[in-house]
This record gives C-alpha cells, sequence and structure tokens, in this order.
C-alpha cells in the first residue's frame, strides 16, 4: 500500500521517506524505526509517537495516517509535509506579514491547546517541529519526547524541550512542572518569527540561563515564590527585567496588545504564565489584522 | 459536547495529599497548580 | 474518549466479545490441525501406530471458554509479578490491560502465556515513563533479555498500536472529589479515605475482567464506589444527576445546591443506575 520513494531525513532513531499511499494518491511521510538502535528493545521515542499520534486527531496536529512492521522494523505513515516554520524563518528572501505570524500562531496554538486539554505535554515545541502543510495549515509534529500530564507525586525529568525554547523552571531543574512548558516555546518562538532570529540563542545549557535572564530579567522570590529554592538559583547573575518601552525597541512591529501576548506567554512564574486558553482568546487575535487565511499565506 | 460537567470547587474539597503538595517549596517554584490537578480527575471522571 | 484508542479499538458488546474470541480460537485450532496433519504426513514412516494414535487422541486444541480461563489464570500471575516489582497501581492496570488485550487477537494455541507476560509488563513500563532497562528488569524477573525483548513487537501490533489505557483510577480522584462538592457536610473525610483505598483494590481486580470492554473507566469507577458503599453511592448520583436536591436550607447546603444546580448534567439518572448496578454485578 505504501511506497518509499525518496530518503529525506535520517534520525538517531529512524529514517525518514518520501512515498505514496498507492490506493489513493496522497503523498505521505514514511518515519522508518530502527529496531537495532535502542538496546533495550522498542525506542521510547518512538513509543511516545504511536502512543500520543493513535490519540490526537486534529487540523493542527500531524496526522498518523497508518502503522505497520516490515521486516523488523516499525513504520509510521504520517502525512506529507513539505516545510515547517524554521525554513521560513531562515530563508531572508521569504517575505511575511504580521498578519501571517498571526495566523501561525493562532494554528500553533490551536493544536497545543489540543494535546494540553488532552492532558498530553508535547516537550519540544520549536520551528522546525511546527511543519506547514501544502494548504498553508501548521501542524504540530515530532511527539517523540511528549507524554500525558503526570501524576501529582510523579517526578519528571528537566532535561527536556531542545535549549533555545527551554522554560526557566525547566533551567532551573524542576522536577514537577506543567503544560506552562510548552507556552513558554511557543512564546519564545513568536519573538523570533517577529525578528527572524533565534530570541534566546543559550551556546550551553548554563549560557541559555544567562541568555534568558540578560533579556527578561531574573526572577526573584517577589515575582517567582520560591524560585530561590532550586540549587542552581544561588549562583545567579542578577538582571533587571526590561521596561515596557524596551520591549517595544525590541520589537517594533508588535502593538501593545502583542507585546501583552507575549509577555504572557514569557511570564517567568510557570503558575502565572498564560495557558493556551488565555493565549487563544487574547486581544492580540481580536484586533487588527486578521490572521491571514492559510491557503492565502505566500 | 465540550461544555465540562462539572464544576471546581476547591474551597469544598478536602484532600490532604494535595493540600501537602501544594506548600512544598518544589512544587510551588516548578509551576504545580492545584486546579490543574483538580481539573485532570474531574475530566477524566466525567468523560 | 470516544476519540480515545480505547474507544474507537476496545470497546466491545458481550456479544462482539465472544464472537471474537469465537474466531481467534477457531482460527488457532485449524492452524494447529493443519500443522499436525503435516507433522504426521511428513513423519508417516517412523511413526509408530499408536504415537499417532496418541496424538488424535491427546492434541486436542483448547476451547475458546479454556483459553478464557488460562488468560485469566496468567493475568493473575502477571498482576502478582507487576506488584511483586513494586511497580505503581496504573503501571500494573496497564499491564493487565495489555495482556488481556493481546488474547483478543492471539490465541494460547500460538502463544503460550508465560512466554509474553514480562514482556507486557515491559512495555507498559515503557509506555507509562516508568522506565526500567532491559538489564535490570531481566535480572529482577531472572529472565534472559531476549525472551522478554522479541515479543515486543508482536505485542505491540497485537495491541493495534494503541498504548495510552485511561484507568478508571484517575476517575476515582475525581468523583473523590466531587463527592465531597455534593454531598458538602454530609460526609466523613476519614471514611472517604477508606473508600478511596478500598475502590482503588477493586478496581485493579476489575481490570482483571471484561467490563473494561463494556464499560467505560469512569463507569467502572462508579460500579466500584457502589461495591464499596451503595447508599453514599446512590445519594451522590441521586443529588448529582436526578437533580431532587432539598431546597436550600443552610449555607453548605446553598453552596453544594450551586454546585450542582451549574453543572448542566444531560445523564439521565435510572440509565447510568441500571449501567453502574449491572457492571457492579460482573464486577462481583
Amino acid at each position: 500500500e505504501y511506497t518509499k520513494e525518496k530518503k529525506v531525513g535520517e534520525g538517531t532513531y529512524a529514517v525518514v521517506y518520501l512515498g505514496t499511499k498507492q490506493s489513493t494518491g496522497r503523498s505521505i511521510a514514511v518515519k522508518e524505526i530502527k529496531s537495532s538502535a535502542f538496546k533495550d528493545g522498542l525506542d521510547m521515542s518512538a513509543i511516545r509517537e504511536v502512543k500520543y499520534l493513535q490519540e490526537i486527531q486534529h487540523e493542527n496536529v500531524i496526522e498518523l495516517v497508518d502503522i505497520f512492521l516490515a521486516s523488523e522494523n516499525l513504520n509510521l505513515v504520517l502525512e506529507f509535509l513539505p516545510s515547517d516554520l524554521e525554513v521560513i524563518i531562515k530563508d531572508k528572501s521569504i517575505l511575511f506579514t504580521p498578519a501571517d505570524i498571526k495566523s501561525w500562531m493562532l494554528m500553533t496554538l490551536r493544536g497545543v491547546h489540543h494535546c494540553h486539554r488532552n492532558f498530553i505535554l508535547h516537550r519540544d515545541l520549536k520551528p522546525n517541529n511546527l511543519l506547514i502543510a501544502p494548504d498553508g495549515q501548521i501542524k504540530v509534529a515530532d511527539f517523540g519526547l511528549a507524554r500525558t500530564v503526570p501524576s501529582p507525586h510523579e517526578i519528571l525529568t528537566s532535561n527536556v524541550v531542545t535549549r533555545w525554547y527551554r522554560a526557566p523552571e525547566l533551567l532551573f531543574g524542576a522536577k514537577h512542572y506543567t503544560s506552562a512548558i510548552d507556552v513558554w516555546s511557543v512564546g519564545v518562538i513568536f519573538a523570533e518569527l517577529m525578528l527572524r532570529i533565534p530570541y534566546l540563542p543559550g551556546k550551553s545549557d548554563i549560557d541559555q540561563v544567562e541568555v534568558t535572564f540578560r533579556a527578561l530579567g531574573t526572577p526573584t522570590d517577589r515575582d517567582w515564590p520560591d524560585v530561590s529554592s532550586f540549587p542552581a538559583y544561588n549562583k545567579l547573575q542578577m538582571y533587571t527585567p526590561p521596561s515596557r518601552e524596551e520591549l517595544r525597541r525590541r520589537f517594533i512591529a508588535a502593538s501593545e496588545n502583542a507585546l501583552d501576548y507575549l509577555c504572557g506567554m514569557l511570564t517567568m512564574n510557570p503558575q502565572k504564565r498564560w495557558n493556551t486558553v488565555q493565549c487563544l482568546e487574547s486581544e492580540y487575535f481580536k484586533e487588527a489584522p486578521s490572521p491571514t487565511e492559510p491557503s492565502k499565506i505566500k | 459536547d465540550a461544555s465540562k460537567r462539572f464544576t471546581i470547587n476547591d474551597a469544598l474539597y478536602e484532600d490532604p495529599f494535595i493540600k501537602d503538595l501544594q506548600e512544598r517549596k518544589e512544587f510551588i517554584a516548578s509551576g504545580f497548580r492545584v486546579d490543574y490537578v483538580y481539573n485532570r480527575v474531574l475530566t477524566e471522571a466525567f468523560m | 474518549f470516544r476519540h480515545s484508542s480505547q474507544y474507537r479499538f476496545w470497546s466491545f458488546t458481550p456479544e462482539q466479545l465472544t464472537q471474537k474470541r469465537i474466531q481467534v480460537n477457531a482460527q488457532a485450532t485449524s492452524s494447529v490441525g493443519e500443522s499436525l496433519r503435516n507433522f504426521i504426513s511428513e513423519n508417516q514412516a517412523n511413526l509408530a501406530e499408536e504415537d499417532i494414535k496418541s496424538i488424535e487422541e491427546k492434541a486436542v486444541p483448547v476451547t475458546m471458554e479454556e483459553e478464557i480461563k488460562l488468560v485469566s489464570i496468567y493475568a493473575k500471575k502477571l498482576q502478582g509479578i507487576a506488584q511483586h516489582l513494586n511497580l505503581p497501581t496504573e503501571v500494573v492496570g496497564t499491564s493487565i490491560t495489555f495482556f488481556r488485550r493481546f488474547y483478543l487477537e492471539n490465541s494460547v494455541l500460538q502463544m503460550h502465556p508465560k512466554l509474553i507476560v514480562l514482556t507486557t509488563i515491559f512495555l507498559a513500563c515503557k509506555s507509562e515513563n516508568y522506565f526500567i532497562g532491559i538489564d535490570s528488569f531481566s535480572q529482577k524477573t531472572k529472565r534472559p533479555k531476549d525472551s522478554i525483548l522479541k515479543y515486543e513487537f508482536q505485542l505491540l501490533e497485537s495491541l493495534r498500536f494503541s498504548l495510552l489505557v485511561h484507568h478508571p483510577f484517575k476517575p476515582l480522584h475525581g468523583f473523590f472529589l466531587d463527592i465531597q462538592a455534593v454531598l458538602h457536610g454530609k460526609v466523613d473525610l476519614k471514611y472517604m479515605g477508606q473508600i478511596y483505598d478500598k475502590c482503588k483494590k477493586t478496581i485493579t481486580e476489575a481490570l482483571l475482567t471484561d467490563v473494561v470492554y463494556f464499560y467505560t473507566p469512569p463507569q467502572i469507577t462508579l460500579a466500584a464506589l457502589l461495591l464499596e458503599d451503595e447508599a453514599l453511592t446512590t445519594r451522590y448520583l441521586e443529588l448529582k444527576f436526578h437533580g431532587n436536591f432539598q431546597a436550600a436550607s443552610d449555607s453548605t447546603n446553598q453552596e453544594s445546591n450551586e454546585v450542582i444546580s451549574k453543572s448542566n448534567l444531560t445523564i439521565n439518572f435510572d440509565v447510568l443506575m441500571n449501567l453502574i448496578t449491572s457492571c457492579k454485578q460482573q464486577i462481583e
């Protein structure tokens, strides 16, 4: 039923091919999981992709078309998505408008909201995991680090999310974090779309702490109760948060509501950080310009 | 039907286990929120 | 829940479930029969008459009913092993669920249950983020690694790649809270804590039965609550779903009535009571 016509990528635990679903002629991507790569049997990333994509059907989440075993390899058949936001941001020849950015943000948040209302954390949101379908729809992809919202007593690893998009509570080694970590990542992506360069590009995990707090201010117990209880808190350089004026200068194209929306997502204290519903219902999405119709985004 | 079939009334809940977690520094600093826990288990109960 | 793989792939009526098991057993029986005939015809020469006779008498495939018994025995053993490994309640639940689902797609004639028990627990640990490396898992269970790993793909395929299992444990926590809200001031907390613990045990036992295919997790939870305290549970459900709560007399009642009146529930009390009563009877 499925062909593998062209190899388009290879990771630690999978090889990705472009192909066709014979019965419909639909373009598909086949993610072939290398069974030998993981000494403990089936790779955890593969198990997570299968587990969560099986449960999620949403226009803004990549579709798992089928799964099959072939010659001892697990194959995930996914919808074919030719591009992603990282390509768009990096390719300076591509011009896009605030209305385009608003549309990408809206679709991304709808996809992330759907994960969160199904109590699934994505834990690796970044521009190249936000794929773009031929009809312009943004699709959240790569659930290799996803997990269900933990039971209250469970301890989680803080070693998740690609460094530049990692929330401050993760930088401090938090073990009981929430879906707020995904919202932080979306905030950093929004900043990057407006700046067209990475917003918080730390060169190492230590540097990421430095870069984050230099840009947004070092949190204190006043605005983030008990933040000083994190072991990593002591050796911190203290920076003051940027004034509203400084933010305006940094994000020239952003309206006041856009700045509120950005600050809501990049709120240091995860308890106070906006959740996806607050983001989706924010004034930013109500004011002009309205989000570009996805199929009309050039 | 996306309407939730419950309302969260944490003033009416006595949940010593969760209340204890809510006081612990490492939970507060991590972003732990009691209403998220209640929403989760009540959603599973009324799904 | 209706979007979940649990509802889409693993919910059946009793008739559908029986049909499925008959079909799996019939398929295996015919393939066993065929391989037996091939064996006899290929070894015609060096098989004595009585050998052939005893094969025909003894090598009789198990019936569907016998399969169900054998799978239940091993599901109990699996529960014991998982609890012995000190796995969290939900991981034990997922192990049992995976194991029983496997035997809705395979017959014991094709795969002896003892071969798949550890693989099931190992995959459940991975799936529930309770990862135990194969080295330590094989050490704890005193089984060679490859005997555990070699069936992982087949197990995953038989599970139709559906790994997310909704158990009745989280609904138990949810109802524990909601009962307090609806019966505010009328329930003793300590007593509720005892009920909670007993229900957890009842739910784990219920996962060993077919109610998991006939009812949703919250319905199983309500059946377990009904088993533990019929009066309390009925009272709660009447107030919650029957809307026949007393006129608000004092403040606490007022609050709890607010709770009830705000929740515009579309669930029919009688239908629900019949449903969880029949679930309770099946669990018993």
